[in-house]
């Protein structure tokens, strides 16, 4: 469970210490905290290959969606996000263009109908780890509905 | 108020903001843990937002510690304050699903999990949670995750839409996410090639033994001449000790075989049986 390329030590050392334990409320009958479950992982049944049946759903209510992607990352790479909301077909409302923070580009973004689509320059898999001032200022933009 | 935490060992003063940790009932027999954290805005009109981590199988955990949670840990394992913690704006709900994730966990064992079974327990945890703090129930209500999030995200969004249970539910957000399996698996090779990851010859062979008339197919492609194309470029983008999370940042720990990445690579090329070999333990030039 311990991940490569990242340091998760940290997390194990702390996580799993009694009093941290006792003070989260865990149960002391079980056992070690671990990041990833190779148990679950191993008798996981994937089903969906590909959402846009449900993103199709989802829209047709009164809600609002975004898809954001730390631009550096491999496993989850930008370009499939991207096609993958174009693919969605809403009529688009804000063409490519850079967002800022801090007066610095912070990556760009695609508004549609309903759906954004939105990179984080720089930024890896988990973007709020990596640009985390660029990632709240993305995220309160959204909650409040406000351009980026 | 039993879930209340009240101390946060390594942290000399607690902050202004409440916070929760303790378990919701997610289908019988099944306990997620969660830990809620209060907005350090207005908590009473501030929206309520869910954070899961994907995997499959890995903990929100790492959400709450290393991403956008209030409390961050040093390196020594010492907890500090996060600047930058999403409940600035939001009161955040980090969920360890599903059962058998960190100190999430299940009365029985579990023969098998999937999507579904996933998504129903998610929402089941979630009237769990509303039932438990019934003052939130009117807040705004998004949906957010990550990586293998971009499944649990929308197919719990469809559960809320369609369930009889009140949630105000106004949207949803997926951060690197698993959105389409091919268009992922597509594009990674265009990704790899313009990121020099391979190079022209490579590229070449690629596109003259997989696509056709523009359009390409890595994922399942049945032309022996492709497979052997994708093989090398396979290897290059895990065999060499690349972090595949995050393309331009050294490794840490080195190239040694660890269980989640090959969780997370788990979604990539899944209708291939490459046997690639683990890289080498030692550290990455």
């Amino acid at each position: 469970g311990v991940p490569r390329c990242i340091n998760a030590t940290a997390m194990y050392i702390w996580l799993n210490r009694d009093d941290v334990r006792q003070a989260l409320h865990i149960p002391s009958s079980l056992t070690n905290w671990e990041l990833c479950s190779s148990q679950v992982r191993t008798h996981y049944k994937r089903i969906y290959m590909d959402m846009a049946p449900f993103y199709q759903t989802l829209l047709k209510h009164d809600l609002r969606a975004l898809v954001y992607n730390g631009d550096v990352d491999m496993l989850c790479n930008f370009l499939g996000s991207e096609k993958f909301v174009e693919s969605l077909n809403k009529p688009m409302l804000k063409s490519y263009q850079p967002w800022y923070y801090n007066n610095q580009i912070a990556g760009f973004f695609k508004e549609y109908e309903k759906i954004t689509f939105l990179t984080v320059k720089g930024a890896g898999h988990m973007v709020p780890q990596y640009k985390p001032g660029q990632a709240l200022k993305m995220f309160q933009c959204f909650l409040s509905n406000t351009t980026y | 108020a039993p879930d209340l935490i009240t101390s946060l060992p390594g942290l000399s003063e607690m902050p202004s903001f409440q916070q929760w940790s303790g378990y919701l009932e997610a289908g019988p027999g099944h306990y997620f843990h969660y830990w809620f954290v209060e907005s350090q805005g207005n908590p009473a009109t501030d929206p309520v937002v869910v954070w899961l981590n994907g995997g499959p199988g890995c903990s929100s955990m790492e959400g709450l510690l290393a991403e956008n949670g209030p409390l961050h840990l040093n390196d020594d394992g010492m907890p500090y304050l996060n600047p930058y913690s999403w409940n600035k704006v939001a009161n955040m709900l980090y969920l360890e699903s599903p059962a058998g994730v960190g100190y999430s966990y299940s009365d029985f064992t579990q023969s098998s999990i999937s999507d579904n079974q996933v998504a129903e327990d998610n929402y089941q945890a979630l009237q769990s949670f509303f039932a438990k703090f019934p003052a939130f129930s009117n807040n705004d209500f998004y949906v957010f995750g990550e990586s293998y999030g971009g499944i649990y995200v929308p197919t719990l969004s469809a559960k809320i839409v369609k369930g009889s249970a009140n949630f105000n539910f106004k949207g949803f957000g997926v951060g690197n996410g698993m959105t389409s399996y091919y268009l992922n698996e597509v594009t990674l090779m265009e990704f790899a090639y313009y990121h020099g990851v391979f190079g022209d010859e490579l590229w070449a062979l690629l596109n003259k033994n997989c696509c056709y008339q523009g359009t390409c197919n890595y994922i399942n492609n049945t032309n022996s001449n492709c497979i052997t194309a994708i093989l090398p470029a396979y290897e290059r983008l895990y065999g060499i000790g690349l972090n595949m999370y995050n393309f331009y940042a050294p490794c840490w720990g080195g190239a040694n075989y660890q269980e989640r990445y090959e969780a997370d690579l788990s979604n990539l090329f899944h209708q291939y049986q490459f046997n690639v070999p683990v890289p080498k333990v030692g550290s990455i030039p």
